[in-house]
């Protein structure tokens, strides 16, 4: 994978 | 950051306060599943290691590292600190039987198959049924004191205020996690029986949650 998911909650 | 994501973590964080607050008080951890704290902290070991990753704010990472740290306090409480009050013999819900499909489905349904990816989805995935050994046990005893109940509320609330929050992002900002809604709803209907019990009974003024 060339970018990582972003989580932004918690 | 809207008002139901804001409501929704504090809920949880209130929730999680409240519990280590009771046993560490009362020094007893009786009614309460150690099964479900330790799951508890697995979920939150296995979501937040992208503190190491990537930063997103000082209010993201600040809550993670309470969320971390409370978790395994609450842990250490029940099975190291209280241990003698640790209620073994109700807490008898088989972890393994949440642990193997959850694994398993992290790996078939997630976003980016590395492990990092891998691990947030189980997370996900866990923490909706984390709560089961809990509900089992005061199925099993029949009841909950009242501190536990309030306990329970606010660790419900926190996901169904993350619901809300859901369809607001989705409407504002075309945001749509499609693994943390399908888990958030599962996650909530697990609550609904309690929340009718809680709203009944507990907020009726009775002393402890006895089940009919």
């Amino acid at each position: 994978a060339d970018e990582s998911v972003d989580h932004d909650e918690l | 950051m809207n008002v139901f994501r804001l409501l929704g973590d504090v809920s949880h964080l209130v929730a999680i306060i409240i519990l280590f607050l009771k046993i560490f008080r009362s020094k007893s951890c009786a009614g309460i599943s150690g099964k479900s704290q330790v799951l508890f902290a697995l979920v939150f070991t296995t979501r937040y290691l992208d503190l190491f990753t990537s930063f997103i704010s000082i209010y993201n990472t600040v809550m993670k590292v309470v969320f971390l740290v409370l978790s395994y306090a609450t842990v250490y409480l029940i099975y190291l600190r209280f241990r003698s009050s640790y209620d073994s013999e109700s807490d008898t819900f088989r972890v393994e039987f949440l642990l193997v499909p959850v694994a398993g489905l992290s790996f078939l349904e997630n976003y980016d198959f590395t492990p990092i990816e891998i691990l947030w989805t189980f997370s996900i995935y866990l923490e909706s049924v984390a709560i089961l050994p809990q509900l089992f046990m005061i199925t099993k005893t029949g009841e909950a004191e009242s501190i536990t109940t309030h306990y329970l509320f606010f660790l419900g609330l926190y996901r169904a205020l993350y619901l809300a929050n859901w369809v607001w992002r989705y409407h504002t900002e075309g945001f749509f996690d499609q693994i943390a809604v399908v888990s958030g709803v599962v996650q909530t209907i697990f609550y609904c029986d309690f929340f009718y019990l809680y709203v009944t009974k507990v907020l009726k003024g009775n002393s402890k949650l006895t089940l009919p």
